[in-house]
């Protein structure tokens, strides 16, 4: 199963703070 | 010989003409779903798919005898890595069937919260992709890519409501709970997560904006995929707080969605049946897709018990079935879902 997140946010000052490949755990920062 | 002996010669040209029309008809439905893909991604196309997972679900949800259990998830949590210490029930033999360990709650504290972050992970699972969305177009792997609209439906492919899971009665009954309750902590978490509520509809659905989904003038649209392995906990919580205004459901195939299929089936999240969840954050739209595989064709959602997917019933490629939670709230006109509540899972078959 997969989770897809499709979202808005501002062109500047938004990045991920992840991984390709990352394994990742409910709660855990994506992105600020 | 009936014809023959009646003295008439046999129509032998109607076989292969009946042999023609059938591969044809075969054809076109394979041609409207779109499988693009090497040789065996079709011969996985062309198996039952919807069936098998009906039939694996049924069979996960058989009561086993309590000697089994034990063992038995010993070995399914050993085989793909289940981490048994973080049950809310540690005591094996109160599963009685795979299908409920395998929607195993966990305890409470065992997954913070990142209260630093705007966007935290709604699931356990290996990032697969993620990166900004580019003239509508989504990368599913390095290379490989579908369309936005594809993916979330636009207001051009979303029929009116049909079926009785989308009879209004789920509405009306949220309505009714949670009208007046509500009202003062829903304007409160808007307005503390700024989230413009007043905007009742999503971007692209007015009248005039064929390209759906494009962000406002100093925003771009990204995207996550998160990939949940059969070990993983497989219930999904909220990434952000934002309120949920509108839930398709995409019936569709059920291909695995594993690292190595994503790589080798064009369109594949838009093929297989998933429920897109569409609302707002605090910098616009915001949308979260819940993709269903061969295994767990099954999802849930928490707030909306009407939802069914996987059901044994004829559909067309594409198909979407919708629901609008205006009625949830007069204010929000949507569900308030603040940041890590459980939104619903995935359960087998």
């Amino acid at each position: 199963s997969t989770v897809v997140l499709i979202f808005e946010a501002p062109e500047q000052g938004f990045t991920f703070t992840l991984e390709p490949g990352q394994k990742v755990q409910v709660g855990q920062s994506l992105g600020h | 010989s009936q014809a023959r002996s009646k003295g008439r010669g046999v129509r032998w040209f109607l076989v292969p003409l009946g042999i023609l029309t059938g591969v044809g008809a075969v054809s076109y439905a394979r041609d409207e779903r779109a499988v693009v893909g090497p040789w065996h991604v079709h011969v996985i196309s062309s198996l039952p798919l919807r069936a098998v997972s009906r039939l694996f679900g049924s069979f996960n949800s058989l009561t086993l005898p309590e000697s089994l259990r034990k063992p038995g998830y010993h070995l399914y949590a050993w085989i793909f890595g289940c981490n048994l210490e973080e049950m809310e029930d540690p005591d094996l033999t109160h599963y009685p069937n795979l299908g409920e360990f395998f929607y195993r709650s966990l305890k409470p504290g065992a997954r913070p919260m990142d209260d630093t972050s705007e966007l935290v992970s709604p699931a356990d699972g290996k990032v697969l992709h993620f990166g900004v969305v580019t003239h509508g177009q989504v990368e599913q792997v390095k290379g490989v890519t579908y369309e936005l609209q594809a993916l979330l439906g636009g207001s051009s492919n979303v029929p009116q409501p049909t079926g009785k899971e989308d009879n209004g009665d789920h509405d009306q009954q949220m309505a009714q709970s949670s009208h007046s309750a509500n009202i003062t902590s829903e304007e409160e978490f808007a307005r503390i997560n700024g989230i413009d509520y007043s905007l009742d509809r999503l971007i692209g659905e007015e009248e005039g904006h064929a390209s759906a989904y494009g962000p406002r003038p100093g925003n771009q649209m990204y995207f996550c995929v998160i990939y949940l392995a059969p070990g993983d906990y497989h219930r999904f919580h909220s990434p952000v707080n934002w309120i949920v205004q509108t839930r398709r459901h995409f019936s569709g195939d059920l291909f695995s969605v594993s690292p190595w299929m994503a790589g080798l089936l064009k369109d594949l999240f838009v093929l297989n049946e998933r429920v897109a969840l569409l609302g707002r954050w605090k910098h616009g739209m915001f949308s979260m897709v819940p993709v269903g595989a061969t295994n767990v064709g099954s999802i849930v959602i928490r707030f909306d018990k009407d939802l069914r997917t996987n059901i044994k019933q004829a559909y067309r490629h594409g198909q979407c079935t919708e629901v609008r939670y205006d009625q949830a709230s007069w204010l929000s006109k949507g569900v308030v879902v603040p940041k890590g509540d459980e939104m619903g899972g995935f359960k087998l078959g």
